[in-house]
């Protein structure tokens, strides 16, 4: 048995619209701690980790550990028949379930929604991400990171980011010409607004910006975003979930043949 | 122009 509740479903709907463009399908690993996904995109250059904490849900239960393979567009057109304030509760009924329930309350009672969905067999590879001391971490406004992938993304394929002590830089070109954003370092690391850069060496970056913008889907989730990096390794792109969670993004560098 | 990699050049699977 499985059944998991939120107060109100518009948290879940967000996180699917943070996965469901990047991914077609994923495995929802359940277990008492909570539900975790890991995915890569079907052409491998990035990586969805997706973590909700048992405690962070109004009720949890997990009697043993069970692996949900779910089609996430056919979850997010189940999620979109919710109301943001409905109450959501999701269950299943055995240990190796091949359906899974939602079941959507009105905040008034009077109207409750169930919608049954078929699960499927993945057999998706799994990575072993070890942690790792980035040599930069920057901490910026998720909506201005949204806004410079969505401009920079008119310029050029590819995006480079640079990290230094002075602050961080985007910067891309391509036919119609070049584009740069820098941002320097604010001096209020507590506001919502702050740009904040711990860094232990300078870093500098290419990334395919198509994939940047996919990462910006998750920027409804929180106000902050925190960018990861170290030279020649995948940059680490993290939103967090309220005090439940977190959506991680790892995306491959592309490199200088 | 730079190549773009696959994770698994970084990762290994579990």
């Amino acid at each position: 048995m499985f059944e998991a509740s939120l107060a109100q479903s518009a948290i879940l709907k967000k996180v699917l619209d943070a996965i469901k463009d990047l991914l077609n399908e994923a495995n929802f690993e359940c277990t008492d701690d909570g539900i975790k996904v890991q995915a890569m995109d079907n052409s491998h250059v990035s990586l969805v980790s997706l973590e909700l904490r048992s405690d962070g849900f109004e009720k949890y239960r997990c009697d043993r550990n069970l692996s949900m393979g779910v089609n996430l567009a056919s979850m997010a057109k189940i999620m979109r028949c919710s109301s943001n304030s409905d109450k959501v509760t999701i269950k299943a009924q055995d240990d190796n379930p091949d359906k899974v329930s939602f079941i959507f309350e009105s905040s008034n009672q009077e109207r409750i929604s169930d919608y049954e969905m078929k699960l499927m067999d993945i057999d998706a590879d799994q990575l072993g991400i070890p942690d790792t001391e980035y040599s930069c971490v920057v901490k910026m406004p998720s909506a201005e990171f949204a806004r410079i992938c969505k401009d920079l993304n008119q310029f050029g394929e590819s995006l480079v980011i640079s990290c230094s002590k002075e602050g961080i830089k985007f910067s891309t070109s391509g036919d119609l010409g070049s584009a740069n954003v820098k941002l320097a370092q604010t001096t209020d690391a507590d506001k919502d607004d702050a740009v904040t850069i711990e860094m232990r060496s300078p870093v500098t970056l290419t990334f395919a910006c198509r994939y940047l913008n996919h990462f910006t889907k998750a920027t409804p989730l929180s106000s902050q975003v925190q960018l990861s990096m170290s030279d020649e390794i995948p940059l680490l792109v993290e939103y967090r979930i309220g005090d439940m969670g977190c959506i991680k993004y790892y995306l491959a560098p592309k490199i200088d043949d | 122009t730079p190549i773009q990699n696959d994770l698994q050049e970084f990762y290994a699977l579990v």
